[in-house]
């Protein structure tokens, strides 16, 4: 019964393991992040599988900017100084976003928001 | 986010966590779902760093992020991070950045850089306690022998608080949401009292990586926000992890 107001309190559940059933969607693939390699070149295979889905996330958080400021001034401020921000950024991460977005083909500067949305989404 | 850290009543030590985010960025009406959350779902990966062809360390990922969320030191600690409010946010370290004053970390390189280069919880510890930020945030430890798990409340400047599980206090887990522990959390947003009732309802005698999931599984610790669960345990190394959805009715967060 608690389970149908909010805040949906179930009572507390109990062999849901392993996981199967509608509150598991699936499960997790693993990949090797080869730290030998120059950082520009670690996450190659991995975005290289991921770049659609990646594309498409980041194509949500520009519409969802494009909200915000329908001129799309919010984007061209992110893709224009961003890139900047990326130079600033210790090594390896700034090499490695660098790499990213050369494989991904996504814009540096939506790479470097991407990778710093934490601090950024305290605003 | 939720993340707990327990020792079962033979000295092991688990980790679990559910990654909560997308808040406010958009809402599918007709899916009832949080539009980021469902774009970032297909980008959860685990990756295994290596150097000289062994593993570093181990963690749960979105595809393009190279900061740190959620990770396993094999044999040495675990480490996982949830946001924490602040009026002393990340827009003001932000603003020190650009500004030229860079002597902050971003939160997720740091994280990275810990797991990367720590060798011990103590060390990992002193470094998640110290290390100036850009934003605050909360770091929940475990470590490899009895009685080494914490939560590292931090400020951008300072730790805060720590709080570590102390048997002797029969306090065997630690748990955080996204409230320092000493205050309630905002009524409309109370997932650790549940996950709390539900911890001591499961009892350190039977507290494991299942139990655990089972936890991580109940609403309103499951909620719309959460992409995945991550549940490690240090002793064997092992890190497994689940992409979630929340049927209805429940919880936007």
């Amino acid at each position: 019964s608690a389970q149908f107001v909010p805040p949906f309190t179930e009572d507390c559940r109990s062999h849901m393991y392993p996981p199967n059933g509608p509150t598991f969607r699936g499960a997790v693939a693993w990949y090797t992040v080869d730290l030998d390699l120059p950082p520009s070149k670690r996450w190659n295979t991995l975005i290289a599988d991921k770049k659609t889905d990646l594309v498409t996330m980041i194509q949500a958080i520009r519409d969802l900017a494009d909200a915000f400021v329908p001129s799309g001034r919010l984007v061209e401020l992110v893709d224009v100084t961003l890139p900047l921000m990326a130079n600033t950024l210790p090594d390896p991460f700034s090499e490695e976003i660098k790499g990213i977005a050369a494989v991904s083909g996504i814009p540096l500067g939506e790479v470097v928001l991407f990778n710093i949305f934490y601090e950024v989404f305290t605003v | 986010c939720t993340s707990i850290v327990a020792e079962d009543d033979k000295g092991n030590l688990l980790h679990g966590r559910n990654l909560d985010f997308g808040l406010f960025m958009g809402w599918d009406v007709k899916n009832k779902s949080w539009i980021i959350s469902e774009k970032l779902k297909p980008l959860v990966v685990n990756l295994d760093f290596k150097r000289n062809n062994q593993t570093v360390f181990k963690s749960t990922n979105f595809a393009g992020y190279v900061g740190m969320l959620t990770g396993i030191k094999p044999h040495t600690f675990t480490l996982t991070m949830n946001e924490r409010f602040s009026l002393d946010g990340g827009y003001i370290g932000i603003l020190e950045w650009i500004l030229g004053q860079r002597d902050g970390m971003w939160m997720s390189f740091l994280t990275r850089s810990v797991l990367e280069n720590a060798n011990s919880y103590e060390e990992a510890k002193t470094r998640l306690a110290t290390t100036k930020l850009l934003a605050p945030a909360y770091f929940i430890l475990g470590g490899n022998q009895t009685g080494q798990g914490c939560i590292i409340t931090r400020s951008r400047t300072l730790s805060i608080d720590l709080l570590e599980i102390d048997l002797k206090l029969n306090r065997w887990y630690v748990l955080e949401t996204n409230y320092d522990h000493w205050e309630q959390p905002l009524f409309l947003d109370d997932r650790r009292t549940p996950a709390m009732k539900c911890m001591n309802q499961v009892t350190q005698k039977n507290i494991s990586l299942k139990t655990m999931y089972d936890i991580l599984s109940t609403k309103p610790v499951l909620n719309k926000l959460t992409t995945y669960t991550t549940l490690m345990q240090v002793s064997t190394g092992n890190l497994e992890s689940y992409i979630r959805d929340c049927p209805n009715p429940c919880m936007p967060w």
